[in-house]
């Protein structure tokens, strides 16, 4: 069980790097035993330095710079255990426009072995959808889908879904 | 192996029978603030098994059954269906399909189906176990995760990587 | 004290009443003491309605309604004990346009007696503002302020500030 | 009443002097993330008189001093100006203009200072008592205060009345 660990904490790590650089363009990160001698219960501890900027404590952060690195870690566990399918629910509204951009670029390198659905409200991130579904609710309290084939072209055949 | 087919029927507001299929790669949802985009994250997570009432936003069971609106009655069930597609090279299954189905009742009742078979919760959660895709998978982020993997008050971060492990 | 508190709390509850339905055009929603007859140590319970849909407990809000409904409460406490002066972090991050919209209808006319600074990333905020102050980062880790005088013209007069 | 200037200097990312001129009505901040917008609001915070450093989002009080970054060496201090104008109707001074400076230094040690005589973090609270302006008055509102006032963990709603009485 030590020596499982020890890979699969190593292979998160490794990634978790990856990504923030990516993420933050630039900029390093590191994942940590917080007691080296003690890997079977130490917790672990999350290192992160924007390029520019000295390393602080993650709660000196920024709220879109902890959505990154947060995302960071997240996504270096699904590519660690790939997940063959993953539910982000509007983890893109803390972004600005330029973090989006990269957000989206992780999100689309993933894509090749992972199915995503995104919940957002964001335009460059609908942009980037293979196959929208617009959520409704003419009828008050009762919710319907309206599925949006983006393939073809911009929302063209709205059709009702189920 | 991918998800081909949601269907949601009772479940929160989604009182009527409601088909989402799904190709691979990346699928948007989108709306407005209450229409029911985070009550499908919700029917997902139920439907692999999440027990825990909370992580569903309600305090009991029956919060997760329509309970009416200004025209419509509350219903007594709610029932969501999860097709997974090209699972032939992850699951032991004969079929390259596998539906997952779960139903509750008012009375706090569930019943759970393997392609219309009657199963129990356990056996929906040891087929789900080797494909990631379980309840505790931490597949499904939103946006309270954040502060839940940065601030870290009970060791979660250890706990997912133990699970990735 | 009772006199006091009782007072202050129905003049919330009346504001706040009013401000759920202003922000969404209609439902109801109310404040109650828990314990009618401990007013002095009882917690107070928050009712949300929005329209057409039923009475349910707060937690199955979505978050665009749940961000709604606490700046309903938080302006009637405002409006009850007028503060000069209100600062709002990114607030209307988890709405949607149509929610923003009504959001800035209840700060303009707020705006009479407080002054609003507001931290945002939403165009349509940035429209109602009277001026607009951008921060950058042009040198890693280091803020500098940009103000834009929104009066005169869009975008015109960039000026360094300090 | 309103707020006519912010000054800061060597708190947290604004290293340099940087002076905020403010009009009454509504003004707002913009930027990309990370470039310290926030940090604005810590530092009005921080000079009305917050005490507790984790609102701050730190764990010492050194978190607020500017602590370098790759071409600047960290500073000794922080200090923060607030004025406040048209101030005759509604706080009991003579002149229509009261500035608040607050200054911390590495050792810990905060100096306060109103219309630049020196004075203590209490007179500046009762300074500001009447006006709504004190630290509790909540009139400041981040994304996370809206969990906080509607799941009122700890009696929260009834507190933030109570100080409106
Ligand atoms: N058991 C139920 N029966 C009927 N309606 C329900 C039930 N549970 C929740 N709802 C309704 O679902 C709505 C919330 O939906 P949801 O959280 O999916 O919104 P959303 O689309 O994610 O919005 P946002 O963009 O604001 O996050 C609430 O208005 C609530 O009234
Ligand atoms: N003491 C300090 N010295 C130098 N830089 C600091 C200090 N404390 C915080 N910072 C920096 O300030 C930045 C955070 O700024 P802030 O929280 O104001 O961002 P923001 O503009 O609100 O961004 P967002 O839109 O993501 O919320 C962090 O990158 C952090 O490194
Ligand atoms: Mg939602
Ligand atoms: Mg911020």
């Amino acid at each position: 069980a030590r020596l499982e660990f020890k890979e699969t904490f190593e292979r998160v790590q490794r990634d978790f790097r990856k990504n923030f650089e990516i993420l933050f363009e630039g900029g390093s990160a590191d994942l940590r035993l917080k007691y080296e001698n003690d890997p079977l219960e130490s917790p672990i501890e999350i290192l992160a330095q924007p390029s520019g900027k000295r390393l602080e404590q993650i709660s000196l952060l920024s709220g879109g710079e902890r959505a990154l690195t947060a995302i960071a870690f997240l996504f270096a566990v699904y590519h660690t255990k790939p997940s063959p399918f993953c539910l982000l629910d509007e983890v893109d509204a803390p972004l600005d426009d330029a973090n989006v951009g990269r957000f989206l670029n992780l999100i689309k390198d993933l894509a090749k072995h992972t199915q995503f659905l995104v919940v957002t409200h964001n335009k460059k991130t609908m942009e980037v959808a293979s196959c929208l579904f617009g959520v409704t609710m003419e009828e008050p309290g009762v919710s319907k889908i309206v599925s949006v084939r983006l393939e073809k072209a911009k929302s063209e055949t709205l059709e009702p879904v189920g | 192996m991918y998800v081909s087919r949601i269907e949601i029927t009772g479940f929160k507001s989604f009182v009527d029978r409601t088909v989402i299929e799904l190709q691979p790669g990346i699928s948007a949802i989108v709306g407005p603030n209450g229409c029911g985009k985070t009550n499908i994250c919700d029917a997902i997570r139920w439907v692999l098994g999440e027990e825990n009432v909370r992580l569903l936003r309600g305090t009991r069971i029956e919060d997760i059954i329509f309970n009416g609106s200004e025209k419509r009655k509350p219903t007594g069930m709610a029932e969501v269906s999860l097709t997974l597609s090209d699972v032939q090279d992850t699951l032991p299954l004969e079929c390259n399909e596998v539906t997952i189905t779960r139903r509750v009742f008012r009375s706090g009742d569930s019943q759970f189906y393997i392609n219309k078979v009657p199963s129990r919760l356990k056996d929906i959660v040891n087929l789900l176990l080797g494909t990631g895709l379980g309840r505790r998978a931490y597949s499904i982020m939103e946006r309270e995760m954040i502060d839940w993997i940065l601030d870290d008050a009970n060791g979660q971060r250890r706990r997912i990587i133990e699970e990735a492990a």
